[in-house]
């Protein structure tokens, strides 16, 4: 999970770049 | 389905699938068609493409890592506004985008590639291959405006790319995925419903075949960025750790 915690984060946000 | 034949999916499903698809690409996609439209295909001059072949190797990598990573940031919303998708488990969602979202990218860039120019819309303008020379990798930056090229001469629709975009995200055929089959299954019905759209849009049939072709021109893209990477890091490997962004790095091993 360490190793990809920005897309982890990525994927259970629910505002994101696209939405801001 | 046991994954060796496609599922059963009523025509009703496929109609729900490619709109979901669809509305989920075009919230996603970086810039709309009227907004390609405002830039007015304005192309970089010469004296800023020199700006950019003078900038030193370490500089124009950094600016290209941070452009792949923003488009990037829009395929993972893409990825989780796809249906089933979220439904994965989360080893297969993170091995999916990681083998798939350059991908997403490179399918995505003929929606801002000017093929009677052979630009890209970059950083502000529309740029040449010649805007990338400082980074020291010209056949690869060759193969990805043929690309973009031969995307563009097929003419896809928003539904289509769309589609496409999806069926080349959720490739079950990724290396370790643990629940390959459910991949499978999302997989056939995207297929199936890129099929019903190019029957609807009155498509020739040598369309997805040709669509299939992309498939593994894409992996040799992304392979060769891969190798790029690699040896750039080789050279300057405290410039990746320190100046690259954290998810550009996560998803390529750097």
């Amino acid at each position: 999970k360490e190793k990809h915690k920005i897309l982890h984060q990525l994927l259970q946000n629910s505002t994101s770049p696209v939405d801001l | 389905s046991n994954g060796d034949s496609p599922p059963t999916v009523s025509m009703a499903e496929l109609d729900h699938l490619v709109q979901i698809i669809s509305k989920s690409h075009l919230e996603t996609c970086q810039y709309l068609r009227e907004e390609l439209q405002q830039m007015s295909w304005q192309n970089f001059l010469q004296d800023e493409v020199e700006r950019y072949q003078s900038k030193p190797r370490e500089v124009m990598w950094q600016l290209c890592a941070v452009k792949i990573t923003e488009a990037i940031q829009y395929v993972v919303e893409f990825a989780k506004r796809i249906d089933g998708f979220m439904d994965l488990c989360q080893n297969d969602q993170i091995v999916l985008l990681k083998a798939g979202s350059l991908e997403v990218v490179f399918v995505r860039m003929c929606r801002v590639f000017d093929s009677q120019n052979n630009t890209v819309y970059f950083d502000g303008k529309f740029a040449g291959p010649d805007v990338f020379k400082a980074l020291g990798c010209d056949d690869l930056i060759t193969s990805v405006f043929d690309f973009a090229k031969s995307m563009c001469s097929l003419h896809l629709t928003e539904d289509e790319l769309a589609l496409f975009s999806a069926f080349v995200l959720l490739s079950a055929d990724r290396s370790w995925l643990q629940e390959k089959l459910q991949v499978e299954k999302l997989q056939q019905k995207i297929q199936l419903a890129l099929q019903h759209v190019l029957q609807k849009n009155q498509r020739e049939d040598g369309v997805l075949n040709k669509l299939r072709c992309k498939v593994s021109a894409l992996r040799s893209l992304c392979s060769r960025h891969t190798e790029k990477l690699s040896a750039f890091r080789a050279i300057y490997p405290d410039i990746v750790r320190t100046h690259f962004p954290p998810l550009y790095k996560e998803l390529f091993g750097a």
